[in-house]
């Protein structure tokens, strides 16, 4: 048979139902996590094929095989005389292949910069995947405490204790209205209302909920 | 304030709490939610991935043309070397000296080693290396092997978290789409994923 449907509908379901989703959100958060700190994952730079990169880079290149040298080739004059001797008047075919060669490189260097700039949109996806990895464990945390509170019979979640409005002499703004509820589980939480927000207003209650709603969800998650 | 009385203190409660059960409906909702964002973030990256792979073919296509050319260049008799040859002597001990001075001043460590590293680098290049562009050749040889490096490490996370996530979201609590939501099924309480979500067909039977 069916079990009466409460008015306000609970969640009807264990809170532990969900520790095997917690254990896939965990094993998805890993498979992401520990590659973000490997140096290959260190965020693409503009320079990771650019002309002239980073000086840490430089100084890496320099290191390993001293091939970082060569990019300061501009700052000596000879060495700037050697990429233009001209030797087309003693082998037209050979001037003729040096073109090509630097056409093609420049294609090839613009080709992996554009491969670049690719791979940094995918990397930025990762980040993205990984952000909202992070956001369902927190909202599956959410509902989950939501399952356990909800566990009870009583679907009056809240209980307004007390309510009072406040004149000039205290530190709250006069006019307004302070409510005192218990949500669930919770130690009474105080909600001040402006004055703007009447108690006839239709949306006070919803306005006070809300309010008390945020403030428990924020120390549920401290 | 004494002038709320007790019925109305029980209303104002009976108001918020309706309040709150809409909210612990949405909190149910904001995981469908997250999953639909994390479900298009896949798909907008396997079509990112098929651009990679054609932007790949292009880079790699253009790089083997770049190696061919300079191939047939090395494969010509170099008619040129005199001239090159003494430029380069006079080239070398600028470029050491420019490099070194930048690496004691940027790079802060020990310059002993790289600086007698770099003069056997410097004896053992040739100008045609450098008339050729090789450096630049070199450099984008390196690029490519660390882009396909960091992409093979990328798609090796997502193909991982792909698979975990296809699994979760394979599981009821995801596919019922809710008829309305006060008809939560109490019978969630007897089984062991919270499909808490039936359509009244499926509860009447």
């Amino acid at each position: 048979s069916i079990l009466p449907l409460s008015p306000f509908g609970s969640l009807g379901f264990h809170d532990d139902m969900f520790q095997p989703f917690f254990e896939m959100i965990h094993q998805a958060q890993e498979a992401m996590e520990p590659h973000f700190h490997r140096p290959a994952f260190q965020p693409l730079g503009k320079d990771f094929t650019k002309e002239v990169p980073d000086n840490r880079t430089v100084c890496k290149e320099i290191r390993r095989n001293s091939t970082g040298c060569l990019r300061m080739k501009d700052q000596c004059e000879k060495c700037r005389e050697i990429l233009s001797v001209d030797c087309s008047a003693n082998n037209p075919a050979q001037a003729k292949l040096r073109q090509e060669l630097n056409d093609s490189l420049q294609v090839a260097e613009l080709l992996t910069q554009k491969y670049n700039e690719l791979l940094q949109s995918y990397q930025r996806k990762m980040f993205s995947t990984s952000s909202l990895l992070n956001q369902l464990n927190d909202q599956f945390s959410w509902v989950s405490r939501l399952a356990n509170l909800t566990q009870g019979d009583d679907q009056a979640y809240l209980h307004v204790s007390t309510v009072s409005t406040h004149n000039s002499d205290s530190d709250t703004p006069s006019g307004a209205t302070e409510v005192v509820v218990k949500l669930f589980d919770s130690d009474p939480i105080t909600v001040i209302m402006p004055e703007e927000v009447s108690r006839d207003n239709p949306k006070f209650m919803d306005t006070v909920a809300e309010k008390a709603l945020q403030e428990y969800r924020k120390k549920n998650r401290e | 304030d004494p002038l709320v009385s007790d019925s109305e203190l029980q209303e104002m409660s009976n108001q918020g709490s309706k309040y709150i059960n809409k909210e612990i409906q949405n909190a149910v909702k904001g995981v469908k939610e997250i999953k639909n964002l994390i479900e298009k973030t896949n798909e907008e990256r396997k079509t990112l991935l098929t651009t990679l792979e054609k932007a790949k073919k292009k880079k790699e296509d253009a790089l083997e043309e770049t190696k061919d050319s300079e191939l047939k260049l090395k494969a010509l008799p170099q008619v040129c070397n005199e001239t090159m040859m003494a430029l380069w002597e006079e080239c070398k001990p600028c470029l050491k000296q420019t490099c070194m001075k930048f690496y004691a001043r940027v790079c802060r460590s020990g310059s002993g080693l790289v600086g007698r590293q770099l003069e056997e680098f410097l004896n053992q290049s040739s100008p045609a290396y450098f008339w050729m562009n090789g450096d630049r050749i070199d450099s984008l040889l390196e690029s490519d092997r660390q882009q396909t490096h960091v992409l093979d490490a990328m798609q090796d996370s997502f193909n991982r978290v792909s698979g975990i996530m296809d699994t979760l979201f394979q599981d009821r609590f995801f596919t019922q789409e809710p008829q309305d939501t006060h008809y939560f099924s109490r019978f969630g309480l007897l089984l062991r994923w919270p499909h808490f979500l039936y359509p009244k067909s499926r509860l009447v039977r």
